[in-house]
């Protein structure tokens, strides 16, 4: 891992005595390496390399007898610092308060629909599951089994478009007492003109106070124009990453966070409507050292 | 991309950026590069545009000739898809079911996850889509059961291909990879040489984590071939060059959409030009 690389280039390099600005260049290398192995996007592993560079000539990591352990804290808080800066805080101030989530296809947003309304019904509070994905095959029946389980109602409407369907869930649960709204959506491309408008038409209507990004943890360079491309489109106030209980490293996660600026708010950590949890960047920054 | 450009180290370095970018993963890349450099210096290359050639060429060698998926030489032909949750298996068997269906074949499918809400109604809307024929059990029965009596159906009625859904499962967890194992042993015990093909299904945006999918799926399972789907999007998938090399393994299909017919083979070329465009 990349704290037993440092060491090892500390020790060779220590041979020849004292340390030089150079040989941080070694140190920042193996960082760099250690990265984008994690899958966190090349510009974005440049400009935290350039943050950890100029921390570590002004940090005497060349005076210190143990360089190796000075540039790993040094990677390891800002990764932490980058990451983090906010709880896990759910905007549910309003009554309906709204939480729409969108993606990609597959990344857990139907899944994540019936967590979030587990825990929010744990809360005290009235949750409705609203279906609006009318693409996916058994898309609404998957969200009724998931609504079942977590005994959440699950607001759909057949043959009507995804708008149409918001409309009439937000006026059905103010006739029946519902004070928050979970809204699933179709996964769709971030290229796709029309299905993006589609979530630009559906956000004017229910004005959430929540929009979440749902990303998976496995996804590779591309996670930040995807990002981009959402927060442009629809300037989402938080992201939920998905499927933390595999083995990615997740760069995915210091991508995203940099280059959109928002929140992660929530991390899943399996199958199972009782496996999500607060986001903490402190583990995840460990996770992505590897 | 490199039209009009001279052999630099600023050269070298925007193709480090594309290749990585690609998510072809560093070790690759620098492979990749310093086989071009040496190329290059061997052939006296000077332009920008020779040099994209070479390295388009060198990646080609690195995926091989193109590989299909070809029919089994024995009838039913069995196919089991197997990959990680949500990348795109019920929905790659539903394009499979209607292109053999389209080739006058006979079709089964076997809904073997058991597990996922709502996920044997998810495939039984492919099966109708493609006039396949569907195999399921109640939700939370076992996958191997369902797999038992997809393959004696097959049997009996005399058809021509059988596919197998699984659950999507991370290949970190160890009972669902031996739940995996058990159905592989079911299917090849009550056919001989069956299943004929093993696909793993990978998504076009996961990064380096694909290869140790690649990995264990193919440890537990004997994987034959990829499916690489969500290639419709922005991510070009470049891990799979890691895993031609390391893993002999190819990619057969390509999944470009979520429409039925979009489903095409893999062709090394196109895939190479692609990462360049
Ligand atoms: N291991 C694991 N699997 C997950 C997690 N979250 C979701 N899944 C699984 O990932 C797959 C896809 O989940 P869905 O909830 O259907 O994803 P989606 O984003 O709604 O998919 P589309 O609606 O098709 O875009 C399912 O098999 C889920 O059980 C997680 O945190 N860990
Ligand atoms: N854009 C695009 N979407 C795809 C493609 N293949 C599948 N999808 C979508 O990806 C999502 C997940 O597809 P599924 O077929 O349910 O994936 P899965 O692997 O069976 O998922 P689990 O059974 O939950 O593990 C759905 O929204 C599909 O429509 C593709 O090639 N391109
Ligand atoms: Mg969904
Ligand atoms: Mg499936």
């Amino acid at each position: 891992n990349l704290a037993e690389k440092l060491q090892n280039t500390f020790t060779n390099l220590k041979r020849r005595g004292k340390l030089t600005e150079k040989d941080v260049e070694l140190a920042l290398k193996e960082v760099r390496l250690a990265l984008l192995e994690a899958d966190v996007n090349y510009k974005v592993v440049k400009t935290f390399t350039e943050k950890v560079r100029t921390r570590a000539v002004g940090e005497e990591v060349l005076k210190s007898l143990t360089p190796a352990q000075q540039v790993i804290k040094i990677v390891y808080d800002e990764l932490t610092a980058l990451m983090g800066g906010s709880t896990a805080q759910l905007d549910l101030s309003h009554s309906p308060s709204v939480i729409m989530l969108v993606g990609l296809q597959g990344a857990g947003k139907t899944t994540t629909a019936g967590k979030l309304a587990k825990s929010i019904k744990e809360k005290g509070r009235k949750p409705l599951l609203v279906a609006c994905d009318i693409y996916r095959p058994a898309a609404i029946k998957q969200l009724q089994v998931v609504g079942s389980q977590v005994g959440v109602e699950v607001f759909s409407l057949e043959g009507q478009k995804p708008t149409t369907i918001a409309q009439a869930a937000y006026k059905y649960s103010n006739q029946n007492g519902f004070d928050v709204l979970i809204i699933d959506t179709a996964g769709r491309l971030h290229i796709d003109d029309e299905l993006m408008q589609e979530l630009v038409d559906l956000k004017k209507i229910l004005s959430p106070q929540e929009l979440f990004f749902v990303a998976d943890a496995m996804t590779g360079q591309d996670a930040v124009n995807v990002a981009d491309s959402f927060n442009q489109r629809l300037d989402i106030t938080g992201v939920i990453l998905t499927k933390l209980d595999g083995d990615a490293r997740g760069g995915a996660a210091l991508s995203i966070r940099e280059v959109v600026g928002k929140p992660i708010k929530y991390a899943s950590f399996g199958e199972k409507l009782d496996s999500l949890e607060p986001f903490h960047p402190d583990r995840m920054a460990s996770r992505i050292l590897g | 991309v490199l039209k009009g450009k001279s052999l630099s180290p600023e050269l070298f370095e925007e193709l480090e950026e594309i290749l990585i970018s690609a998510d072809i993963g560093v070790g690759s890349t620098m492979e990749i590069i310093e086989n071009l450099k040496l190329r290059c210096a061997k052939e006296k290359i000077t332009s920008g545009d020779e040099v994209e050639e070479i390295l388009k060429d060198e990646m080609a060698k690195l995926l091989g000739e193109k590989e299909q998926l070809k029919p089994a030489p024995t009838t039913p032909w069995v196919i089991m898809v197997v990959g990680v949750n949500g990348v795109g298996k019920t929905t790659t068997i539903g394009k499979l079911a209607a292109k053999f269906g389209e080739e006058g074949k006979k079709v089964i499918l076997a809904a073997g996850d058991t597990f996922r809400a709502a996920a044997a109604e998810q495939l039984e809307i492919w099966a109708k889509r493609s006039k396949a024929q569907l195999i399921r059990h109640e939700e939370g029965s076992d996958p191997a059961a369902v797999a038992y009596d997809a393959v004696q159906a097959a049997k009996n009625r005399k058809a021509d291909i059988l596919i197998i859904d699984t659950a999507g499962r991370l290949h970190t967890k160890t009972n669902l990879m031996e739940e995996l194992k058990k159905i592989r042993r079911v299917i090849s015990r009550e056919i001989e040489n069956a299943p004929q093909d093993v696909l793993l299904v990978l998504d076009a945006t996961t990064g380096q984590n694909g290869l140790n999918q690649a990995k264990v799926f193919k440890e537990a399972t004997e994987v034959n071939g990829i499916v690489l789907t969500k290639l419709d999007g922005t991510s070009k998938g470049g891990i799979v060059i890691a895993i031609k090399k390391e893993l002999s393994l190819p990619v057969k299909l390509i999944g470009v959409g979520e429409g039925i017919e979009d489903l095409q083979e893999f062709d090394p070329k196109d895939f190479v030009n692609a990462l360049f465009s």
